[in-house]
């Protein structure tokens, strides 16, 4: 069983790979690639080989085909169907981010409780009444769900989405909800890249 | 010198010591703790042992104590002045967001290129002119700068904050942008969240 903090690591060397890859990058050390993430490289090895053995000692990784086996890890190599819950700023923000649907995470329903905005177009994507989100769940299938709502309805709509039949919550209200343990819940909370230039800048 | 992992962990031990105190819980136990946030108890302990004696062996840490302590550890013991760059969506969602406001982190700057954007309000702020952002940062004496714009204007964005005085910038453009290495960049990658959720669930 990987350690979480594992797994929370494991989606940013996604990421850096795949700049890599993209750079045409054949061959990189932990070391190099612990350096562009700031991440030990005895972690990095340590992380990698709970899955498998991926690198040759002395040489490093093929990044290939590291890529290709974390992104059989990480659940890349399927597409997932995601509702969003909340059409205000942020939800637009993360509608109108290309960077999800490139790694097969489309946002393609979005639903909203304010009359004047169902029925309007959202990136492309039209504004649903919430009070269809369970139609709307079991007919896309979607096993995610994102909350962009205020926070007094955080709760409410995470009960929703889940009897729905989704599986994994992505929520960024600012309060603390409470859902199954067999459900996947990810609090997300912005302060924290403040905070950390903060700290940084009050030890110059 | 705190290795950087431990520094990305201050900021979320601050979050839910903060809630705690906020339920008046007066001690806790680094187990509970690192349960509440997903962190072995090890390494909480290990953490919070760089910056000095907080805990008591067998008890625990006084929560108001240690939030004390890492208040100023993490630099909110002051205001600090924000400027934002790219009045979209993106920025939107952040300037609305009042969060960052409780811990002393002010966005009390934005900054757009859209003549039909600027001098509208935003949240409490008046929208600038980008081309003034000099003077902006300048006369603010602001220190942190947040990129919300499109990532093809990122780097030059960056080159003029940095110029006019700015030390820290939170970059949200999908783009690596390049700094004088005194300065603090933290780029903020909002698919590392979809990510592991997608992990997760393709693990059941
Ligand atoms: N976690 C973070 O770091 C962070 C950062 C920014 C914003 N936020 C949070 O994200 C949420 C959205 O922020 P925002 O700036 O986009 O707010 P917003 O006011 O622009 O958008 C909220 C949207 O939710 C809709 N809504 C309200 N009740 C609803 C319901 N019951 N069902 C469906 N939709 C409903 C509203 O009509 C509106 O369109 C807020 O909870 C905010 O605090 C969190
Ligand atoms: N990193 C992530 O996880 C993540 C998530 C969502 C969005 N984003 C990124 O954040 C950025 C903003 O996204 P959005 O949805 O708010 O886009 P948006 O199009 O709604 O907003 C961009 C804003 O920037 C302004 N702008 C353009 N050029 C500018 C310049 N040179 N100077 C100042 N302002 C300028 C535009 O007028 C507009 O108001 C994009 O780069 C997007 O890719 C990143």
């Amino acid at each position: 069983i990987t350690p979480s903090t594992t797994i929370e690591r494991l989606p940013i060397y996604y990421r850096s790979l795949q700049k890599l890859d993209k750079k045409n990058v054949e061959v990189i050390s932990s070391k190099e690639l612990g350096e562009r993430i700031g991440i030990p490289s005895t972690q990095v090895r340590k992380d990698l080989s709970y899955y498998g053995e991926f690198g040759r000692r002395g040489v490093g990784y093929e990044v290939p085909v590291l890529l290709k086996h974390l992104r059989k890890i990480l659940g890349l190599n399927q597409d997932w169907e995601i509702v969003l819950v909340g059409a205000g700023h942020l939800g637009h923000a993360l509608v109108n981010y290309g960077g999800f649907r490139k790694l097969g995470l489309n946002i393609n329903y979005v639903l909203d409780a304010d009359s004047k905005k169902i029925g309007e177009e959202f990136g492309d994507v039209e504004i649903s009444n919430v009070e269809n989100l369970t139609e709307v769940v079991k007919e896309s299938g979607a096993e995610m769900g994102i909350i962009a709502a205020p926070a007094e309805y955080a709760q409410g709509i995470a009960d929703e989405l889940i009897e729905a039949g989704v599986k994994a919550i992505w929520n960024f209200a600012p309060t603390h909800i409470k859902v199954p343990h067999e459900i996947e819940l990810r609090n997300e909370d912005l302060s924290i890249g403040l905070i950390s230039l903060a700290y940084h800048l009050s030890r110059k």
